[in-house]
């Protein structure tokens, strides 16, 4: 579902180069739960946004669904991404105008749903993630737990076949942190929705099918987990 | 060192009144390590930033070092946190046009070193928290964990008499969020400073002398860790 070839990402700041991913060749097959971890600094990040056509890379390319999207322009990408892949971003990118409830129905808006379709799905969401009571509260009203949930929720709301979520658990609560692991596992197991997860958190490894290991930006490990 | 009596702290936005914290009273002893706990919305941020002195109490008095702070106005409760409050926000409000380096130098500015004194100190942090390939970048040129260390760094610069950490850890690796609990154990061994965590992650209470519970804006558990 998403496939990346050699794929390398400069940053280049002035005159100082950062080789964030050196060479990387990796398959996300349609069903997987696999989790991307490695240390501080080792790519997880740019390569998860590789992944969902959030950025381009330096040389290599990218497949999305069997198609080529290395080279395609900014608004082309928006468009692939569209309703396929649904992102988490490490530090949650929520609308600060909008109150919790909207933030999880923008991916709706542009699907076109009925209102009634579209208030049933964000209700739904917005118990799974255990956030009745800050509905209609905004990400400045909110704790830094809720805040990440309601990202979590938003990721989720157009069920996307692809969804790639950077430190998802970062600021949850145990509680939390497995009760959102659960939604993702059973969404994946009876929907067969694609995750990558990037985490520290190993108590989110522990759920992952497949665990890819980054150092300095290359694959150390391409294994499967223990579990399975 | 800080102290905060039957505190209560209401957020009240329109019409919607949230009961952040419920009447809470604590103190915290010089050369305590200390670990705040409990779930996501429970009070755990807001009550640092009492105890900061960051933030005012709706009702209850704060005190810090003996000192009555609660009625103090923004420009005071300021005057009274430099150079003996060092405090680790959840979301590192690091100053984005400033490189690593000098983030971490802003603290030493406002005290009166000379700049080979600033410098040396400056760069024993960077070692400490381990971004000496990254010192002369801007947060947006980091990764998450590497921008999380940066503020941990200028936390500590002034080696203030107190730091409250809000999820230092949340961003770092198994290696990092070790390392950067070390420096914290050994600075509260060998100097006596004073520390409060906000925090959801196991291996950080594990090094916490004191552990105390919040939920739902009261304190629930005010124990010793099984630790001492
Ligand atoms: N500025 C604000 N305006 C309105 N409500 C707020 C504001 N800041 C926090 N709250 C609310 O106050 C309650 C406590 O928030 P706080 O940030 O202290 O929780 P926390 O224990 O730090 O949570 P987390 O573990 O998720 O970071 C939450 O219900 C939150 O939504
Ligand atoms: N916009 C940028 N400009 C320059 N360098 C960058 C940029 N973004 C990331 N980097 C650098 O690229 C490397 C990889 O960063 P990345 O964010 O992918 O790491 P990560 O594995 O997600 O780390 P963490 O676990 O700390 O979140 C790091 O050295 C980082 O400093
Ligand atoms: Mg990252
Ligand atoms: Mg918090």
């Amino acid at each position: 579902v998403t496939k990346v070839e050699n794929v390398t990402r400069v940053y280049t700041v002035g005159d100082v180069e950062t080789h964030a991913l050196r060479g990387v060749t990796l398959g996300i097959q349609p069903g997987e739960f696999t989790a991307l971890v490695g240390p501080s600094g080792s790519g997880k990040t740019t390569l998860l946004q590789l992944m969902g056509c959030l950025d381009q890379p330096t040389s290599g390319q990218v497949f999305i669904n069997g198609k080529d999207v290395s080279q395609l322009n900014r608004n082309q990408r928006a468009d692939m991404r569209r309703g396929t892949i649904g992102f988490i971003f490490q530090f949650f990118a929520l609308i600060p105008t909008l109150t919790a409830y909207e933030n999880i129905e923008v991916p709706l808006l542009l699907n076109g749903h009925t209102p009634a379709e579209r208030r049933k799905r964000v209700q739904q969401l917005i118990e799974a993630v255990d956030l009745v009571e800050r509905a209609h509260h905004r990400p400045d009203q909110l704790s830094g737990g809720q805040q990440q949930r309601v990202a979590i929720a938003r990721a989720l709301a157009s069920t996307p076949s692809l969804i790639l979520a950077d430190e998802p658990t970062a600021n949850l609560d145990t509680e939390n942190g497995k009760q959102v692991m659960e939604i993702m596992t059973r969404l994946n197991q009876e929907t067969g929705v694609t995750f990558v997860f990037a985490t520290h958190d190993p108590r989110v490894f522990t759920y992952a099918h497949r665990v890819i290991t980054l150092q300095d930006g290359l694959v150390v490990e391409n294994g499967k987990s223990p579990r399975k």
